[in-house]
């Protein structure tokens, strides 16, 4: 059988927020190392790709590796019906047609059980190389959140350059042009709050906001978002959380015909 | 304008 209990339950839901909007079905790979899920958006132009490592759960059982089929907006309705502080924990059979949440308060007073139906998803599972980024820039999540959301109301794209000076920001629409640019902070150590960036080449892409605004619905996971740029690639948009894993988005670049 | 690329351009389904 497979069970993983979360104590922090507020994560899941956290991760569901994250990826509902982007991916409308996927498969939720279950193994000894944890639970991961990897999927394309309908139209094949950004990927998300989450771990929540076994450890983080407790206890955390998988006899046999397993696949959960699920659409995600009926695992998001159920995941609205947790409350923030509950303990979820998801569990199945090693041949499962079905996956059970419960969600159950701190104080254990009020105990839900929700069965949901599994489906048979045939997911195109993407290879990822090791990449040589370009420049790999760390800022606070909420500032990447704003930026977009700025930006989305000057154009629909916004183009990203990271060069010694730091990074900008621009977007151009009917209405003119946006730009919004960060320098790095001087510190020594990476904290949050600060901006920091590795830089190996000077880099410019073009990115849709449409996609990057689906990525910042995972802000409330992470204090701090990583971008990692390189040249007529895919941008890697990483939130790490804290003691569990990590959420990755990828999104191919726009470019100049 | 720029055009968007698919992300299978990139990479390969494994």
């Amino acid at each position: 059988m497979f069970e993983a209990r979360l104590v922090q339950g507020s994560l899941m839901k956290k991760f569901m927020e994250a990826i509902k909007d982007l991916v409308k079905e996927a498969n939720w790979d279950c193994t000894g190392t944890g639970i991961s899920l990897q999927a394309m958006d309908t139209s094949h132009v950004s990927l998300v790709s989450l771990l929540l490592r076994s450890d983080g759960f407790d206890p955390y059982r998988c006899d046999r590796n397993i696949s959960l089929g699920i659409n995600m907006e009926s695992m998001a309705k159920i995941m609205k019906c947790a409350s923030n502080d509950d303990v979820i924990t998801i569990r199945s059979e090693d041949h499962p047609d079905n996956v059970t949440f419960v969600f159950e308060s701190p104080n254990q007073e009020k105990v839900c059980d929700y069965e949901m139906k599994l489906m048979d998803i045939d997911s195109e599972h993407l290879g990822i190389p090791d990449t040589e980024y370009d420049a790999i820039i760390s800022m606070p999540a909420s500032e990447f959140q704003r930026i977009c959301r700025d930006l989305s109301n000057i154009g629909d794209s916004v183009k990203i350059t990271c060069n010694k000076d730091g990074v900008q920001f621009s977007a151009q629409g009917d209405t003119g042009i946006g730009k919004i640019a960060l320098k790095q902070n001087a510190v020594i150590d990476k904290e949050d709050g600060q901006v920091s960036i590795e830089l190996n080449d000077p880099v410019s892409l073009t990115f849709a906001l449409r996609y990057l605004t689906f990525f910042t619905k995972a802000t409330p996971l992470a204090s701090t978002v990583t971008l990692s740029v390189s040249a007529k690639n895919p941008v890697a948009v990483e939130y790490r959380v804290d003691d569990i894993g990590y959420i990755r988005y990828y999104l191919a670049p726009k470019i100049e015909e | 304008t720029p055009i968007q690329n698919d992300l299978q351009e990139f990479y390969a389904i494994v």
